[in-house]
């Protein structure tokens, strides 16, 4: 553990909280993907079965989950409890797009051949997109409330420091992993214009607002 | 590269 993974987990512990209060809170999902929540608790489902297989650590099993609890809370509060507040019409993306490349990427390229590697690949190759239906979402309505974008920035920092993280790692334990690495990089370069926006916009105190 | 098992990031 080194404090680029700890502050990577907490940060994105902290958007997952972040959106499920926000939720929880306003009895409303205005302005959040649905369908990016469900590609998460997929990434976490596929990612974490290994709860069932080996033990690392306290810290790991907790934050799994925990992770995993969160995200099907998240889906069950958008597309039941206050499924009325759910805006369907902007959550358009066809995330078929997403998921069957994705799983042929996964059974195509990975470290070896077994079914739970297969799904951990999966479920990397999977992270990497699963925000887009969220982005695409924002950039349909023009806007985002700011409760959105700071649960926003805390998920686009998590994977930059765990890029960090594999570099502190790979000088320290040559450690490295080319394919969380390279998904990694997909992963945060897709926040960059979302980044730039958080930081000249919502950080100065204006709404994030797209030039429609 | 390592198996499922030493996968110690979550």
């Amino acid at each position: 553990m080194n404090v680029f993974r700890l502050t990577g987990d907490l940060s994105h512990l902290a958007a997952i909280i972040i959106l499920l209060l926000k939720i929880w809170k306003s009895r409303s999902c205005a302005g959040i993907s649905g369908k990016s929540q469900i590609l998460f608790a997929i990434v976490f489902t596929t990612r974490y079965l290994d709860l069932l297989t080996s033990f690392i650590s306290i810290y790991n099993t907790s934050m799994k989950v925990i992770y995993i609890g969160c995200a099907y809370a998240t889906v069950y509060l958008i597309y039941m409890k206050f499924r009325a507040t759910y805006d369907g019409n902007h959550d358009s993306f066809r995330v078929e797009f997403l998921v069957v490349p994705v799983g042929g990427l996964a059974v195509l390229v990975n470290h070896d051949f077994s079914f739970l590697e297969i799904l951990w690949t999966f479920s990397i190759y999977l992270e990497s997109v699963a925000i887009l239906p969220q982005l695409f979402m924002i950039s349909k309505t023009g806007e985002a409330e700011t409760i959105t974008t700071h649960y926003l920035f805390c998920l686009g920092l998590y994977r930059a420091l765990y890029l960090l993280n594999w570099i502190w790692r790979f000088y320290f334990e040559s450690f490295f992993d080319m394919i969380a690495i390279v998904a990694g990089v997909v992963q945060t370069v897709l926040y960059c214009d979302f980044f730039y926006l958080y930081i000249t916009k919502v950080l100065k105190g204006k709404k994030l607002s797209l030039p429609a | 590269m390592l198996s499922v098992a030493y996968k110690d990031e979550l």
